[in-house]
C-alpha cells in the first residue's frame, strides 16, 4: 500500500541546506495500524506530508496504492489525496471564517455530494468525536483539545483509504486521547490503514508496528 | 501572589451563552510551582488567560501582585502584563513574518533594551531551550516542537515574576519535554512563580500541587 524507497528531503534556505530525510526506506501494508516516533525536529511531520502527497520528496522512489507518485502531476496527487487519503496536520489547519461543521464538510465539497447530505455527516461525526453541542463555534470560539477533534473529524468524513494523523492526541486530556484512538481503532478493524505519528508511549503501543526516525533515517520497525 | 475569588467567565454567542468557569477561588503564592489539570474544554485556557490579564473575567474579584486588577484599564494591564508575566500560548502565537530570534526578543521591544542586547539575549535563550541551530528560521520552517521551543523562550526573555505555560511540552518528544522542565524548575528555584497547565500526568506530578478543574469549578488543590 505505502512504499517508500530511499526517500530524501531537503530544504534549500538562502544561506544553508537543511537535510532533514536523508534515506527513508519503509513500507506500510494494508490494514495495518502503525504509529511513528522520533525527536523533535527529527522529520516525522515532513515524512507524513511526503506519504499523503501534500509535498515532493527531493529523490527516492514512492509507490501509493502501486502508483508511482514521484512523477505524477500537482493535479493527479490531488486528485489521489481527495479520493484515498484522510489528513490530520499537526497544527490543525481549520478555516477560521468557517464554523466546525462547515469545516468538517470541506472534504466533500469536491466530491459531488448534496449540501443536505454533507451537513448532515458532518454532524454525525462531530458527535461520533463527542463534539455536537460546538458544531457552530468558529475556530477562535473552541478550545485547543476541541479544534483537533474538529479536524480529526474533518479527516474522517471522506470514508478515506488511509489516515495520517500527526500528533492526534497532543492537544487532549487522557480520557479524550482514548476515545480517539478507539475511533481509530475501530476504523483500522474496518480495513482503514492508520499512519499516526506520536510522542506518547501509551498511543504508540497500542499501534501494529512503531516505526522510529532518527538523524532522517528509518532507525526501527521500517516493515 | 494571585488571588482568585469567585471568578465567572461566559462566552456570549447569538443564539447561546456558554458558562465556562462558574465561580473559581484559588490561590497561587510566591514562587510556587503549580499545574492545572482538566478536561478538554472545561476552561484552563480561559482561566490562565484571565490569570494572564489577557480576558476579563465576567465576574468576581482578582488581586494580582496584591492589586485589585478586575477593575484595570486596558493600558495599566498591557504594563503590567509586560512588566510582570510571560506567556506561552497554546497556539505558540508566533508573528510568521519574524524569524524566530525576532519572534523572540518582541516582549523587549516594549522596555527600552538596545537593539544589540535585544539580539543578543534573543539568541542566549534559544541556545537555552536548544535551537540555536534554527534561530533564523521563520515559523513556517520550524517543526511544531521547535515553534513551542521558540515560544518557551520568548515567555522567558522578559526575566518575568510569574510565568504562564498552557500545554508547553504538548509537542515535545519526552525528551525534549524533560528539557523543558528541567529550565522551569530552575527558574522556580530563583523565585519565578509557575502556572502550567499540562495534560500529562508525569509533567504535573513535577509540580507542587495540582489544581483540577472541572465542570467550571476548582474541584481540588485550590489553595
Ligand atoms: N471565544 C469563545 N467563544 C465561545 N466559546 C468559547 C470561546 N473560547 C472558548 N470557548 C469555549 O469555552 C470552553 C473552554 O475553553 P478552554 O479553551 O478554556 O478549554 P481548555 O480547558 O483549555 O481545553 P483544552 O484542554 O482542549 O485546551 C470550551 O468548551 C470552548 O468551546
Ligand atoms: N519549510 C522549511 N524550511 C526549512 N526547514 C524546515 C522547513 N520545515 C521543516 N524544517 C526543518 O526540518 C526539520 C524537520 O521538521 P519536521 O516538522 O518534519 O519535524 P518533526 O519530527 O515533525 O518534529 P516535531 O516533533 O517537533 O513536530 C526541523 O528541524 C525543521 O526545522
Ligand atoms: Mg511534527
Ligand atoms: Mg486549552
Amino acid at each position: 500500500m505505502i512504499v517508500l524507497k530511499d526517500i530524501k528531503k531537503s530544504y534549500f534556505l538562502p544561506k544553508v541546506t537543511i537535510e532533514v530525510l536523508k534515506g527513508i526506506d519503509m513500507e506500510v501494508a494494508e490494514k495495518e495500524l502503525v504509529a511513528v516516533m522520533g525527536p523533535s525536529g527529527s522529520g516525522k511531520s515532513t515524512l507524513l506530508h511526503i506519504i499523503g502527497c501534500l509535498d515532493r520528496p527531493t529523490s527516492g522512489t514512492y509507490l501509493l496504492l502501486d502508483v508511482d507518485v514521484s512523477h505524477k502531476t500537482d493535479n493527479e496527487l490531488a486528485e489521489i489525496r481527495n479520493r484515498k487519503l484522510g489528513f490530520v496536520f499537526q497544527s490543525f489547519n481549520l478555516l477560521p471564517r468557517f464554523p466546525a461543521w462547515k469545516n468538517v464538510e470541506m472534504p466533500l465539497l469536491y466530491s459531488g455530494v448534496s449540501a443536505i447530505e454533507r451537513k448532515q455527516r458532518a454532524f454525525e461525526i462531530l458527535e461520533k468525536v463527542g463534539l455536537s453541542h460546538r458544531a457552530n463555534h468558529y475556530p477562535n470560539e473552541l478550545s485547543g483539545g476541541e479544534q483537533q477533534r474538529v479536524a480529526i473529524a474533518r479527516a474522517l468524513i471522506n470514508n478515506p483509504a488511509i489516515i495520517l494523523a500527526d500528533e492526534p492526541t497532543g492537544n487532549l486530556d487522557s480520557h479524550s486521547g482514548k476515545e480517539i484512538m478507539e475511533i481509530f481503532k475501530g476504523l483500522n478493524k474496518e480495513g482503514v490503514a492508520i499512519v499516526l505519528v506520536t510522542h506518547e508511549k501509551e498511543i504508540a503501543e497500542q499501534a501494529g508496528r512503531i516505526i522510529t526516525i532518527k538523524d532522517g533515517v528509518c532507525y526501527s520497525g521500517c516493515y
